[in-house]
């Protein structure tokens, strides 16, 4: 169906706005919290490599040439597919972008699956990809904590290093980058919100509120760091397509430990699974 | 032994940090692929003869086979059997609840029984177009056949029967429930 645009109930759901399909009102515990989540690239940096600030976006360096730039078409309506066990929204943002966001049936997140790619070369542009999703007037005072391997939770600062004084940070994105390899968290003290991933990126909270995370790049310059080869991976003549997921969690922060650490569990270290075919068709008596 | 040696040697390689941030080479790149893929099948056959002595409906090893493109929602059992048992091993020390989604051929129904005789829900999900226009997927799945496996037991496994079902039967069913469901 196309409307209405929502997925599970109060104790845990989503509804998106109908004019503009970035925006969503969460539903957790029967709060109502906006959210906004969009696609977005950065565009690599170009330079020839003499200089520090002539620095080309490699394979070694994410280096945007300012802000990132929207790539969702927000006309295209978004289509609803429900049943007993689980809720999707599907959303086509354009030819190389699309997402589904999920709730299966007393699951205690929200999953939003990510395909992205083959980017497109025709400009010549590189082009660095990030999913972002924002509480907007949430307020965790410009710090956010990312992960170590999986393991310690690690306090980052907006432009702040824990082991020496940073004058000034030229490199206002790149500079409060972290890599992210199973979650990353914000928290008002009362409320925590994370985005757990399915495998390492690059990703960062560059204002408050806000988590981004790069899904994908392809970049047409070698950045001279030593690879000598430009991020342009390909396969059946085209660029990589890219598909992941990203696990939303939000609640009182006493009770999101817990769902995090199991969640995190669960997804990073799923069932394994194995398939037998049969040569005639059984009955489950005479396979028992 | 020698089964399982060169995942653990493979994964060994990957531990360079050029294979860990992805700054080699790409013909390296390729050949990391190419080793993980083939260390993967040599781990997949040993996986398959410890199973089919532990699991009922896997008579032999060489019937047992994974699905390595279940991201691309491409799996060529689930795709093109009659009837097939999905064994899902859990490695975690708790129990374990897992939604399962098989790539499926539209306009299909199936059946799916759990390890106790019970027919479990089942959802048909159309696959996004996006899906179906990713590059060098080569599949009949224009659908995934979802169900919630609930309970899998600490380092354990439970096995599925899944049917492909006559649609008359299907539609049978269906509107036997749907009739159930307004009384």
């Amino acid at each position: 169906t196309e409307s209405p645009l929502d997925l599970g109930d109060r104790r845990l759901g989503l509804t998106i706005d109908d004019s503009d399909p970035r925006r969503f009102v969460m539903y957790v515990d029967n709060e109502e919290i906006p959210l906004i989540q969009e696609f977005l690239y950065y565009k690599s940096m170009v330079g020839d490599n003499s200089k520090d600030y002539k620095r080309a976006s490699g394979a070694y360096i994410f280096r945007p040439d300012g802000s990132p730039i929207p790539v969702c078409d927000n006309q295209k309506k978004p289509q609803r597919v429900s049943g007993p066990v689980v809720q999707e929204i599907h959303r086509e943002c354009n030819e190389w972008v699309s997402q589904v966001i999920r709730l299966y049936n007393g699951d205690d997140n929200i999953e939003f699956e990510w395909l992205v790619g083959p980017i497109p070369n025709d400009d010549k542009i590189g082009k660095e990809v990030i999913s972002r999703f924002r509480i907007p007037f949430y307020k965790n005072n410009q710090t956010f904590y990312t992960d170590s391997n999986g393991r310690e939770m690690l306090k980052r600062i907006l432009n702040y290093r824990p082991s020496f004084t940073l004058r000034e940070n030229v490199e206002n994105v790149t500079g409060n980058y972290y890599p992210i390899t199973s979650r990353i968290s914000l928290t008002d003290q009362q409320t925590r919100f994370s985005v757990l991933n399915d495998r390492s990126q690059g990703g960062s909270s560059l204002q408050d509120g806000e988590i981004e995370l790069m899904v994908h790049r392809r970049i047409f310059v070698d950045d001279a760091f030593g690879v000598d080869e430009a991020l342009n991976e390909t396969a059946f003549g085209v660029g990589l397509v890219a598909r992941g997921h990203h696990y939303l969690t939000y609640g009182p922060v006493d009770k999101l430990f817990e769902v995090e650490r199991l969640l995190a569990q669960r997804k990073l270290i799923r069932p394994q699974y194995f398939f037998t075919k049969k040569h005639s068709v059984v009955s489950y008596k005479d396979l028992k | 032994e020698p089964k399982i040696t060169p995942l653990r040697e493979t994964m060994g390689m990957m531990q360079h940090h050029d294979a860990i941030t992805g700054t080699e080479k790409q013909h390296v790149a390729n050949d990391y692929a190419r080793l993980l893929s083939e260390a993967m099948e040599e781990c997949e056959e040993a996986s398959c003869t410890i199973l089919s002595g532990l699991a009922a409906g896997i008579e032999t090893s060489a019937d047992c086979k994974t699905c390595q493109l279940l991201n691309i929602s491409q799996c060529e059992v689930s795709e093109h059997s009659e009837q097939f048992v999905l064994t899902l091993y859990n490695p975690l020390s708790r129990p374990v609840t897992e939604f399962v989604r098989l790539p499926i051929p539209s306009e299909t129904a199936y059946s799916v029984v759990d390890p106790s005789g019970q027919r479990l829900t089942v959802q048909f999900v159309p696959l996004p177009s996006a899906v179906l226009r990713i590059p060098g997927r080569k599949s009949s799945a224009t659908s995934e056949l979802v169900f919630q496996a609930d309970d899998l037991p600490p380092l354990g496994y439970k096995s599925y029967l899944i049917t492909k079902e006559p649609s008359s039967s299907y539609l049978n069913r269906l509107r036997a429930e749907r009739s159930a469901q307004s009384e």
